[in-house]
């Protein structure tokens, strides 16, 4: 377990000097990397050093919960495979998380940018710096829980880190096991979702998954709708690849030493650190290229994009809100050799959702899901805040899929129109919910191309449905989180 | 109880469904057939 810092990294934690000052006066916020379910992320120098820090700037008023775990667990955390935290700022209504800087940003947006998916290669290195991290959280007894190729960020170097720990948890002596079912569905190991209580080696599932989505550039099961992956995990047998023979017999053996559905019997991040895939793999130098490639690509991207903008304030010379905004940061300088900016790498990865237990709709954030929130944690952290509305979340990218059925759908049906569910002439009969069991026979006397278009409507209905009942749930819910939250605040102002 | 309402609404999703790919399937064969 590696557990020593970097030979060269320089900051470690801020002092109490500067933490005591304004964040501007200690940093020179550069470019806006992007934007997380909870804030916006961005790229910003520290003047002592001219070291490059990420900052994320979260509201103060949103859900600090989350969080306020993520600092916790960053802050206990020193490995070199584990995105570090230096410190954090309020600034006006903003909370300021001052994080280290990975210029490739993560591993999703670099298959995503280059359009390209990662060779056996460069698989096996990303992948063995990524458990060589979970070796490390797993023996200070953590699990990230949300293991995926989003969330694996990548330094200029190559070196693989695992980031966001907004749903990360921690066993307990007194608790091997969790309950709460966390995850993002596709990357959700068969025992978290069955609630039967999991240990670290969830994190190895999604680990196998993500190599997957590596090869592939998306998970199994990407093209159905997450809330039947959540069903078919647990039922089917372990997913594989979509043509095993396009890859070697050693990266086929590993990921089903990942997927191997019994917890009991799958392989730990110390025991995968020694298969044959992962003692074979090259240095992340090899990543080089990938990285410089994704790099230009983002750089020219964003050079056009400016072009963009200046040609259209050229036209018409007006000022909103956000050339405001951007109008005070300051263009990073060539120093760095990780000056690119990499657009949307929070944004990208935080394609979080939290589920119904928490907060917001499902349809919106189905990415990270919270289900059954681990009131442990809660009374442990008793500063914490309970969320109650998450900010707008990033909209994650499988839902784009079902966005554009739903679109199709509404297009051949344009008499329908959206899940409105009302009443009305026959086309109608679509938006209606499902016949009854013993009502199937219907089926039989429709046409195909009616056929084909209740299929296309299907999930945008199911979506529907859910978010009825997840409304209905949190109606019920409400009340009664309002009445703990009063009653902890009630309880605080005693404390203090 | 809201994981059991929605298992159900899933499961019922799946089942209707699989009867009309189902269908459409027996559609095709028959096609296959008469032509």
């Amino acid at each position: 377990v590696q557990m020593r810092n970097h030979p060269r990294r320089q900051l470690k934690k801020l002092s109490e000097d500067n933490l005591t000052r304004q964040p501007e006066e200690v940093f020179d916020v550069l470019e806006k990397l992007g934007e997380g379910s909870y804030g916006s992320v961005f790229k910003a120098n520290y003047k002592e050093t001219g070291e490059i820090v990420a900052i994320k700037q979260v509201p103060v008023e949103s859900d600090l919960q989350e969080i306020i775990k993520e600092i916790s667990i960053m802050q206990q955390c020193n490995s070199p495979h584990v995105v570090r935290y230096y410190g954090s700022y309020f600034k006006n209504s903003d909370l300021w998380i001052v994080m280290e800087y990975c210029g490739a940003g993560s591993v999703s947006d670099i298959i995503r940018i280059r359009n390209k998916t990662l060779t056996e290669e460069e698989i096996a290195a990303i992948v063995q710096s990524t458990l060589k991290g979970l070796e490390y959280l797993h023996f200070m007894r953590k699990i990230h829980r949300d293991i995926k190729a989003g969330n694996i960020l990548l330094n200029a170097e190559g070196q693989a880190k695992l980031a966001d720990f907004g749903v990360a948890g921690q066993l307990t002596d007194t608790m091997a096991k969790r309950n709460t079912v966390i995850g993002t569905p596709f990357w959700m190991a068969p025992e978290v979702i069955q609630e039967i209580g999991y240990n670290c080696v969830a994190d190895i599932w999604s680990l196998g998954i993500t190599a997957i989505e590596m090869a592939e550039g998306k998970p199994p099961y990407a093209d159905i709708h997450p809330m039947r992956a959540i069903f078919m995990i647990p039922t089917n047998p372990p997913p594989t690849f979509r043509n095993p023979n396009l890859w070697s017999p050693a990266f086929r053996d590993f990921v089903e030493q990942c997927l191997v559905k019994n917890p009991e019997k799958r392989a730990t991040a110390t025991q995968l650190l020694q298969h044959p895939f992962i003692k074979s793999a090259k240095p992340s130098s090899i990543l080089r290229s990938l990285i410089t490639d994704a790099m230009e690509i983002k750089l020219k991207r964003q050079e056009e994009a400016e072009q963009r903008e200046q040609d259209a304030d050229d036209d018409e010379d007006n000022s909103d809100e956000d050339e405001v905004d951007q109008g005070t940061m300051v263009r990073a300088g060539t120093g760095d050799s990780g000056t690119i900016l990499v657009t949307g790498s929070l944004s990208g990865t935080a394609r979080t959702m939290i589920g119904p237990e928490d907060t917001g709709t499902m349809q919106s954030q189905l990415g990270t899901m919270v289900i059954n929130s681990d009131e442990e944690d809660q009374e442990e952290d008793g500063t914490m805040k309970r969320r109650d509305e998450t900010m707008q979340p990033a909209k994650p990218s499988f839902l784009e899929y079902f966005e554009q059925k739903e679109k199709e759908a509404n297009s051949r049906n344009d008499e329908g129109g959206g899940g409105g569910g009302g009443g009305g002439g026959d086309n109608n009969a679509l938006n209606r919910r499902l016949p009854a069991d013993g009502d199937l026979e219907v089926i039989s006397t429709w046409s195909v191309e009616e056929l084909r278009l209740r299929l296309a409507s299907l999930d945008p209905q199911m979506e529907q449905e859910i978010e009825e009942i997840r409304q209905r749930y949190q109606a019920k819910r409400q009340p009664i989180v309002d009445a703990i939250e009063a009653k902890k605040r009630q309880q605080q102002q005693q404390n203090f | 109880l809201f994981m059991k309402e929605l298992e159900h609404i899933v499961k019922s999703y799946e089942a209707y469904r699989q009867a009309l790919l189902s269908e459409v399937e027996a559609r095709k064969q028959r096609q296959q057939w008469y032509t």
